[in-house]
């Protein structure tokens, strides 16, 4: 009798397995379509699937808890660290001396609109507030900023047609004379197979020495994210990452890529056109709506 | 021996894989996938080398669905057409850029002026984002170096006014040409997608062009469908192209709506406008 029990038992044990292991495959299946609509890497979806896949099946379930759940717990935990953690950034500059952030990006990804956020967010904060035009390339783009600057009521230079070094260098001065202590350089967008453009954005980088470079991502942005983050952080160190366009129906994975790519972590995000319609970046939310 | 459902499932997840690599959406790579799956199986290969031989039919299946694909899209030839209605008609010929934020759509506005005048036509244009910071004196300084006008009204003016105006100032003075600039907007803003409408059913355009973004990944279907559902798309400028994408943001498009491509953006410059081919883009993917 003992002899049949236990090769009951042992069979019951081998049926849970099975059933264990094509739950957890399935669910990582799903997991991995859903981070593929949602713009992730492919080569990041497939390490980190893989990865989630042998801690499912390897680590025990607390008691009470299904595989199933526990599966689920690890999807949580990789991608929440591979943000930086659950945590809200925090973003108390100094107040007793200035700080620069530099913003750069592809083009059209939101940098101006994203300088003016920025700067309602710091000003509500208390922060005397800078913005400078550094983009001599694009149309309109000193009209563009200096409304904004309006709008918002802070500080606003630039000079149309000059070069962006000097235009910096110059409007760093003068804020420094007024007493701001939080600068915003808007700069024009490029991308990595602009040589010339990219060796300018280190030449500005090298003269101007700011506190922060932070890398403006739209959120529709695909497969391409990655490699542009990367080639953005060889030329100019990134310290932190803005994703705009969020309030449309893209979900952010390539800024996933971006963070897995170079180690910057998200700080804001954009929820629309208006200046207002900026929010610290929220893990936890972030990765719910990254798996859809 | 023949190909079974089996044999095909690896290559397949690999043909998905690389299509969704060059930004092909997901529900697209599958179809894709599918069709291709449609062609091979029941396919007879030797027994020995049988991997590199799939590989191969895969790859030309590939070539095949793709090319498939964007033939369904009967081409555009915008001199043809232009030249068609000014012999025909008193009217200009209009224009209305539709997309969402930041995809090229007053560049693309600028390039396109500058085609059509060095071919011969008169062109007007009209500055119907009346929100956007910068945005009058953006398409002001495009179309003061391309040589061409632009119909302005203050920020906050009604965008379907803007383009009345255009239009009639170019049917007074017999200027061949509306090209109409609009606001970006989110495909998923029922307001801005309310406003759309009612600029492109007052402009009553010979072509609604949807301007997308060759960098974007999935959200290019999304976008493509809901922008046809909402005004109709007649004709399609990708651009961005010169920033590495592999283009399957066009592959997405063409199965959303199968509407033709008319122009790729290759650059930020006027003369960054090259003619849109099915070669180029199934050799692009196609790695
Ligand atoms: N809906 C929405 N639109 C945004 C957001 N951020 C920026 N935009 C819009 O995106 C478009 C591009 O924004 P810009 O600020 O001009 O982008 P940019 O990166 O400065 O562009 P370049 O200087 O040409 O490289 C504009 O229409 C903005 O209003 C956002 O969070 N949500
Ligand atoms: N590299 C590259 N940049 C482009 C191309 N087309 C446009 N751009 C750049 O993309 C940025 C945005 O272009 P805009 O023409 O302002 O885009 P838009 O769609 O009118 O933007 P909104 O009106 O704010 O929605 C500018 O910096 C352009 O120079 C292209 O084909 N290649
Ligand atoms: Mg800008
Ligand atoms: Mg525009």
């Amino acid at each position: 009798a003992l002899g049949s029990a236990l090769s009951q038992a042992v069979k019951k044990v081998m049926k849970a397995a099975i059933v264990d292991e094509a739950v957890v495959k399935e669910l990582v299946r799903d997991l991995q379509r859903a981070l593929l609509q949602a713009d992730v890497n492919v080569r990041l979806v497939l390490d980190l699937s893989r990865r989630i896949e042998k801690r499912a099946l390897e680590e025990e379930p607390p008691p009470g808890a299904t595989r199933r759940e526990l599966t689920l717990k690890i999807i949580y935990d990789e991608l929440t660290s591979l943000l930086g953690g659950e945590k809200t950034p925090k973003v108390d500059y100094p107040r007793n001396k200035m700080t620069k952030i530099m913003l750069v990006g592809i083009q059209g990804s939101g940098k101006t609109t994203s300088a003016a956020k920025l700067a309602w967010f710091f000003k509500k904060r208390g922060y005397r507030v800078g913005l400078i035009c550094a983009d001599n390339y694009r149309p309109g783009a000193y009209d563009q900023l200096k409304q904004l600057a309006e709008m918002v009521g802070v500080n606003f230079f630039g000079i149309p047609g000059e070069v962006p070094v000097k235009v910096a260098s110059k409007g760093v001065e003068e804020f420094k004379r007024r007493g701001v202590n939080l600068v915003i350089i808007d700069t024009a967008g490029r991308h990595k197979s602009e040589a010339s453009l990219i060796e300018e954005m280190k030449t500005l980088a090298k003269t101007i020495n700011p506190d922060e470079i932070m890398m403006v991502i739209d959120a529709t942005l695909g497969q391409q994210a990655a490699a542009q983050a990367s080639a953005f952080h060889e030329a100019t160190p990134l310290g932190s990452i803005f994703l705009s366009k969020l309030d449309g129906s893209a979900r952010g994975g390539g800024a996933l890529s971006a963070v897995a790519a170079t180690g910057a972590l998200i700080k804001f995000v954009g929820t629309g056109e208006k200046v207002d319609e900026v929010e610290l970046f929220s893990p936890p939310r972030f990765v719910s709506r990254l798996l859809g | 021996k023949e190909l079974s459902d089996k044999e095909l499932e690896e290559p397949l997840w690999n043909l998905q894989l690389s299509l969704i690599e060059s930004d092909v959406a997901v529900p697209v790579a599958e179809a894709l996938s599918d069709a291709v799956k449609q062609k091979l199986l029941g396919l007879k290969v030797k027994r020995f080398g049988a991997k590199e031989e799939v590989a191969e039919a895969v790859r030309k299946a590939v070539r095949e669905a793709l090319l498939e694909l964007l033939e369904k899209a009967s081409p555009i030839n915008l001199l043809e057409k232009v030249k068609a209605k000014r012999s025909s008609s008193k009217d200009p010929f209009v224009i209305v850029f539709v997309g969402v934020n930041g995809t090229g759509k007053t560049t693309t506005i600028a390039k396109i002026a500058k085609y059509l005048s060095d071919n011969g036509f008169t062109v007007l244009l009209a500055c119907s984002d009346t929100f956007r910071a910068g945005a009058l004196e953006q398409l002001e300084m495009h179309a003061k170096r391309v040589g061409v006008k632009v119909i302005k009204h203050r920020y906050g003016a009604d965008p379907a006014a803007v383009a009345y105006d255009a239009i009639a100032s170019a049917r007074a003075r017999g200027i061949d040409v509306v090209l109409v600039d609009t606001a970006g907007r989110m495909q998923t803003d029922r307001g801005l997608m309310d406003e759309l409408r009612k600029i492109v059913r007052v402009s009553q355009p010979d072509l609604v062009v949807f301007v997308g973004d060759a960098l974007a990944g999935n959200d290019a279907l999304e976008q493509a469908k809901k922008f046809e559902e909402a005004v109709g798309i007649d004709a399609v400028v990708l651009t961005k192209v010169d920033a590495d994408a592999r283009g399957g943001a066009a592959v997405s498009i063409a199965h959303a709506i199968g509407k033709p491509i008319i122009f790729l953006g290759c650059g930020q410059r006027y003369e960054d406008l090259i003619p849109f081919t099915r070669e180029w883009l199934v050799d692009r993917i196609m790695g």
